[in-house]
């Protein structure tokens, strides 16, 4: 019997199980949520985008990916708990209740499904995803390099061997292609939170060049305002700043192709790691992390909804 | 399965920009095979590195010539990685 009840929310699951609950979630919350298949991975599985929508038509959006990074397994696991936090909270929660009669929320739980079912199956390390590269016998594209927003500059590697390879053009990877068609056919998405792990950073635009974005000031603000929410659960240390001067240069990241084609509230999380485990983050901070985490969501939920452009 | 029996990951700890470029140096030493989990940004930032087991002495003695602070964040991955498989079959029995 399918229940998302039942399912445990503080373990790693596989790609099967996530998709499977996927299903149980939607046919638990048929009002509210709804599984849209966006593309098809390299390798050809499904890639599956959850809308949480009240309805009206083609309402202002926020998008959510996770586990981009195939090994940051905690990432996945967090998207899983705030899907399941979003469907159970509407109509008990007013904050989330007003949230979601004024906006729709787009959350893409296993952004690099070939990569995670890799993860799985054969090196948990792995974090690119699992396309050929001409000439090359090593596999894969960092999906967070591929975004056509300062493709190719010297934050990307050229060298198909390296973690931060940037493929052989901008959206190269189906599954940033996937997203791209879809925020582009969608025009209405207002808000783009990219989750990764760990180091606990909240970055927003730019990485590829060191000038600072029209809005700085109003992403660094709502920066602060969501960490301060984030911390004050459980004490969990966060800096955030541009993506260049935080950490360092990175070209054709998503926030900063999602930015400069108008999706003004671009965010990449890295959860936590308070333990120094990396990515190998024990299964028992998942609900803590998710939970901390869920604070900043809704701080960017509010504001969103508070500030329409 | 691709297993980590022995391999580290060393938390790096740099105090200025020229040892920042050869913590960056690292990474293209292809035989070592390290992998960077998180690159050298800025001194005030660690970087951890994960070291095959094959590779722990050479890195190691790279950072003590070099006279670069480090420690050991993560001791034998292959246990953690044991640690999470049993987690998740104990939890699919469940």
């Amino acid at each position: 019997v399918r229940n998302t009840n039942s399912f445990s929310y503080s373990t790693y699951h596989t790609l099967d199980e996530i998709y499977n609950w996927i299903d149980s979630l939607v046919a638990e919350h048929p009002d509210l949520v709804s599984k849209i298949q966006i593309g098809h991975t390299y390798e050809n599985r499904p890639i599956y985008v959850l809308k949480f929508s009240t309805g009206g038509s083609n309402r202002p959006a926020i998008w959510i990916d996770t586990g981009i990074h195939s090994r940051e397994w905690i990432t996945q696991a967090t998207g899983i708990w705030t899907a399941k936090k979003i469907a159970s909270d509407y109509g008990k929660e007013s904050t989330l209740t007003s949230i979601l009669n004024n906006l729709d929320i787009f959350l893409l739980i296993v952004t690099n499904p070939d990569g995670f079912a890799y993860t799985h199956s054969t090196n948990r390390m792995w974090r690119k995803t699992r396309s050929i590269n001409a000439g090359s016998a090593c596999v894969g594209v960092d999906p967070n390099r591929n975004w056509d927003a300062g493709f190719g500059g010297p934050g990307a590697s050229k060298n198909p061997c390296s973690e931060t390879y940037h493929g052989a053009y901008p959206h190269s990877e189906s599954e940033v292609k996937a997203i791209v068609d879809f925020l582009l056919s969608h025009g209405n998405v207002k808000s783009l939170l990219s989750i990764h792990s760990y180091s606990q950073m909240l970055l927003f635009p730019y990485g590829y060049t060191n000038n600072l974005a029209p809005d700085h000031e109003a992403l660094n603000n709502l920066a602060r305002e969501a960490l301060s929410a984030l911390t004050s659960l459980h004490g969990t240390k966060y800096t955030y700043g541009t993506t260049f001067a935080t950490i360092y240069q990175a070209d054709g990241t998503t926030i900063d192709w999602a930015y400069n084609n108008g999706i003004k509230y671009s965010y990449t999380f890295e959860l936590r790691d308070t333990g120094r485990y990396g990515f190998i983050l024990p299964a028992n901070q998942i609900i803590p992390t998710a939970e901390e985490t869920w604070l900043a969501l809704v701080k960017i939920f509010e504001h969103v909804r508070d500030n329409p452009y | 399965q691709k297993l980590f029996v022995g391999d580290q990951v060393l938390r790096v700890t740099a105090k200025n920009e020229e040892q920042l470029t050869l913590l960056r140096g690292l990474e293209g030493m292809e035989h070592l095979q390290v992998d960077l989990w998180r690159s050298p940004a800025k001194a005030s930032l660690p970087v951890d590195i994960h070291v095959p087991f094959h590779s722990l002495q050479s890195v190691k003695a790279f950072l003590e010539y070099n006279d670069i602070p480090y420690s050991i964040m993560l001791e034998d991955l292959q246990l953690l990685l044991d640690q999470e498989q049993e987690e998740m079959k104990r939890s699919r029995m469940l």
